[in-house]
């Protein structure tokens, strides 16, 4: 048993949790804060046998797409970054962040 | 040290906390949503010292009850589904779904 | 790569937040709730590279401060503490509790 942590963006959560009911694996939804942009997202919490690991993260990876963010300066930011914020920054955010867990012990009571 | 995440229903989650305070097991909830039937529950993220997870799990099972839940048909859900989802459908939704993790370090600050 | 879950007060999760980014550290946040206090806190999930857990751990240590809160009577906590819990008791809240795990994958798509 494995415990999958994925961060994915908003904009894709819908299609993810939809592809995971029909693979009949399941989830539970958080919704989380990116640290950097500070914009919602998503984090999913998958448990799946240990045989099935590979399956998620490629339906992970299908359903998951990264997108260019144009950030505004944001003054908040540490100072020394001052100049390179000054003007609007394009930032990459991935479609996926995905950690898998070892799971010492699983219960469904 | 091990780390315990467990999803409960909601109707569950004050007396699951009341019974943790009481044993003096520290917890933190988060609020969560069901991959399946999309409505709020709720994520406790338990730590606790190894001679204390067998004492967890049976006050978990204990105050976590499993219950049927009716469901409409629900259209967004994937389309091969239809016919088995035209009718009300009863899911039985179980009382905690539990992850027991490993710890490697644990800080108090 | 290890995943660190880290709960702190609300109020230093800002200046926590701005330490990670400035020193390029990733992570991810989550609204949460004490079980004892029943106040809101923030979670962090940061996931970095082992020979970074140690600085990380610092810059928490540095970031998060300890605090006594004063709470009232709280009727709904278990009969049997009512007489310690008549008068307004002070707690000392932790400036961060944390919790370093094994990471057996970690994906970015
Ligand atoms: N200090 C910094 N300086 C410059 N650029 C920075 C930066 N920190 C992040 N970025 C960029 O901004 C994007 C959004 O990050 P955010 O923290 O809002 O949102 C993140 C965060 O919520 C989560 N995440 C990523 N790596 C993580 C990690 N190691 N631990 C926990 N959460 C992580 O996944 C979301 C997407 O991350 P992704 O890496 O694809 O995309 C990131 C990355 O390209
Ligand atoms: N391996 C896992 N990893 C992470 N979280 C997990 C998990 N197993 C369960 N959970 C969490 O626990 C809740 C209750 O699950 P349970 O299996 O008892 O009760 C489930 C199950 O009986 C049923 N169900 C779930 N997925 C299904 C599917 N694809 N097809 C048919 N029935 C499904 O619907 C009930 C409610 O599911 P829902 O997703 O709304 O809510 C789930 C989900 O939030
Ligand atoms: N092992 C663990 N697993 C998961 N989360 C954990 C944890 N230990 C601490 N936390 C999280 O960190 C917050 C601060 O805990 P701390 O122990 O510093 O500070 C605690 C502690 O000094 C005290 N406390 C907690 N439970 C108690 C109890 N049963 N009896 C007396 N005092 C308690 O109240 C403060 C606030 O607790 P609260 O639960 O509201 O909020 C907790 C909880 O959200």
């Amino acid at each position: 048993m494995k415990l999958i942590v994925a961060v994915v963006q908003d904009k894709d959560s819908a299609n993810l949790q939809q592809a995971l009911v029909a693979a009949k694996l399941h989830a539970t939804k958080l919704a989380s804060t990116g640290g950097f942009l500070r914009s919602g997202n998503t984090t999913f919490l998958i448990g799946t046998e240990d045989r099935r690991v590979d399956e998620l993260l490629d339906l992970i990876k299908q359903h998951c797409h990264s997108r260019n963010q144009v950030i505004s300066p944001i003054s908040s930011l540490d100072a020394n970054t001052d100049g390179y914020m000054m003007h609007p920054v394009e930032v990459e955010v991935g479609g996926a962040t995905v950690f898998v867990l070892d799971v010492d012990q699983f219960k469904h009571f």
